[in-house]
């Protein structure tokens, strides 16, 4: 389902964060992609405030699937 | 305006991050 396919491309974009494959992205993983993409570090910041809906300094594959949901205009329910 | 300030325009740069990591995921494979 399209749904399914969102999830795997979540997935994907999720670890191209994770480099070290942590499981959960930090706001240093963030920052550091400034080198790879035309983001300033407190564009990469904003955008890990946002995703990080608890507010808990981690984001899990399931925040970034849901924040990539709403990029996109879909609703992933967990 | 291109001083525009992190945080008033969440939407535009949650687009912008993920566009960018869509296209480096199929621009670099």
């Amino acid at each position: 389902s399209f749904q399914q396919e969102m999830l795997e491309k979540a997935k994907e974009l999720f670890q191209l964060c994770d480099k070290e494959e942590k499981g959960f992205i930090t706001k240093r993983d963030m920052q550091r992609l400034q080198n790879e993409l035309p983001l300033t570090p407190e564009q990469l910041e904003d955008v890990f405030d946002n995703l990080d809906q608890d507010n808990n300094g981690y984001l899990t594959p399931l925040e970034f699937s849901m924040g990539l949901g709403k990029f996109i205009g879909v609703e992933v329910l967990s | 305006d291109p001083n525009m300030k992190a945080g008033t325009t969440s939407e535009g740069v949650l687009a912008n991050f993920f566009n960018s990591l869509l296209s480096k995921k199929t621009g670099t494979p």
